[in-house]
């Protein structure tokens, strides 16, 4: 995807 | 993991747990917004489902259960536990009004077009405004009790720890997320009013009140 998603992230 | 994300998490996972703290020592919720707590219970249910889906670290996931934990004892607390002190009369925010609007932006503003995703990107617009049944509530009793003053400025200076973390990962690993950093921001001025009100009084030793 265009993003990186910050699912490590709380 | 950098300082400012460690720092951030430490404070929101200080904020929860002072709230239960205060509401079991004082068996009392009297203060306290009920709605906004649904919220975030919402918010942490939909957004750790990924705990079934994929592992991340040990440190992630103790402080995932953990935030679920914490909220689902506020909740029941608030409802029933100490039902009879919760204050229901000044806290009448109308939890549709945000839930609504914000489940129809997930659908249309998301990463990805699926299940896990939506609620992720639920999750994170619901955060940004979960805390206003709670300021609604402070500013209709025009008042707020100190451990309350206390548990919003470790929640709001985890939202402002979060910022400076992205700004920190954007330069030094290249990492943004577009839909997290805009809400992030958005909670976080939401914060702003009442981070003044709690540098001016609370600091002094006073309690918090709003000028009449």
């Amino acid at each position: 995807s265009r993003y990186t998603i910050l699912k490590d992230e709380l | 993991m950098n300082i400012f994300r460690l720092v951030g998490d430490l404070s929101h996972l200080l904020a929860i747990l002072l709230l239960l703290w205060k509401i079991w020592k004082t068996r009392s919720c009297a203060g306290v917004s009920g709605k906004s707590q649904i919220m975030f219970g919402l918010v942490y249910i939909t957004r750790y489902l990924d705990l079934f889906t994929n592992f991340i670290s040990i440190y992630n996931t103790t402080m995932k259960a953990i935030f679920i934990a914490v909220a689902i004892a506020t909740i029941y607390l608030i409802y029933f536990k100490f039902k009879a002190t919760y204050d229901s009369n000044h806290d009448t925010f109308r939890m549709e009004f945000l839930i609504v609007p914000v489940g129809g932006l997930a659908f249309l503003v998301n990463h990805d077009f699926t299940a896990l995703e939506i609620l992720w990107t639920f999750s994170i617009y619901l955060e940004s405004v979960a805390i206003l049944p709670q300021l609604f509530m402070i500013s209709k009793t025009g008042e707020a009790e100190t451990i309350t003053s206390h548990y919003l400025f470790a929640l709001g200076s985890y939202r402002a720890l979060y910022i400076v973390n992205w700004v920190y990962r954007y330069y030094f690993e290249g990492f943004f997320d577009l839909i997290a950093i805009v809400a992030g921001c958005v909670q976080t001025i939401l914060y702003c009013d009442f981070f003044y009100l709690y540098v001016t009084k609370v600091m002094h030793g006073k309690k918090l009140s709003l000028p009449a």
